[in-house]
């Protein structure tokens, strides 16, 4: 099944 | 001041259509070049980017960039006492408190008039950086929400698997698994639209929620195709063009292999 990523980690702008 | 006219209203309840299930509420960018919006849904899995031109509107007007944050469970709600065929206009102040949409009948005999509050919604600051996809596949849209609907009747999570020689579809669960595989065919004699098409840098493989791809799939009405654009350990990207007007693009974090 594997787990959820989130889009955080990608495209969130910190 | 931000007027816009759209001849074609039937359009916006479709692209609202393609999105209420993802986000209930928005900020919709309003600058001089267009319309935009970015969101993510509340589990931050899946992010929506639309962009409406200017240039797609009979009339536009955008003195300077407005956010207008919308509830889009309300605005669908009043968009669809418009008619399909109803010209729409936008309108609000340079600090809107309300916005006003008016929806004028084809043979102009009626004529309706609704003001929205607008809402403060704090953005989380997100940046989408403009990626090139080592494998970018466009198929005909209706095909690929039937191949989504199917798989999902089956298991919850696709692999999805571009090569040149095509791109494969997998799920497993309870009862089975089932593998699509669709294979691009330029010779054919199908029409632009009703081909698929490849181009592949590196092949790539990544696992997706069919949840989401589903509720992407709302925006097939938008395009008579859609274009997957992947590239390893990357969001997938599932774009709508809209025809003179610009993109329903949605965005969605892969699931990694515990």
């Amino acid at each position: 099944e594997g787990s959820q990523e989130t889009l955080d980690f990608y495209f969130l702008d910190v | 001041m931000f007027e816009a006219r759209l001849l074609q209203g039937g359009l916006l309840k479709k692209v609202l259509d393609s999105i209420k299930d993802i986000i209930t509420e928005g900020n919709f960018d309003c600058s001089p070049n267009g319309l935009s919006l970015q969101a993510m849904d509340s589990s931050h899995v899946s992010l929506i980017d639309i962009l409406l031109e200017s240039e797609g509107f009979e009339h536009y007007r955008c003195d300077r960039n407005i956010p207008m944050g919308l509830n889009i469970t309300n605005l669908v709600k009043m968009i669809k006492c418009a008619g399909s065929e109803d010209i729409v206009t936008i309108k609000c102040e340079d600090k809107p408190d309300n916005v006003t949409f008016l929806f004028e009948s084809k043979d102009n005999d009626k004529i309706s008039d609704f003001e929205m509050k607008t809402m403060t919604i704090d953005d989380e600051h997100l940046l989408v950086p403009d990626q090139t996809y080592t494998a970018v596949v466009k198929m005909p849209s209706a095909e690929f929400q039937r191949l989504c609907r199917d798989m999902a009747a089956i298991g919850d999570t696709v692999n999805i698997s571009v090569t040149k020689e095509g791109v494969r579809f997998s799920t497993t669960g309870d009862m089975g698994t089932a593998n699509i595989t669709v294979r691009p065919n330029p010779s054919g004699d199908q029409k632009e639209e009703e081909r698929t098409e490849v181009q592949i840098t590196e092949p790539v493989s990544a696992g997706f929620a069919l949840r989401y791809l589903n509720s992407f799939t709302k925006a097939t009405p938008l395009s008579p195709t859609v274009t997957l654009g992947m590239v390893p350990n990357l969001p997938i990207v599932v774009e709508y063009k809209i025809a003179d007007m610009g993109h329903v693009r949605y965005y969605l974090a892969p699931k990694i292999e515990d």
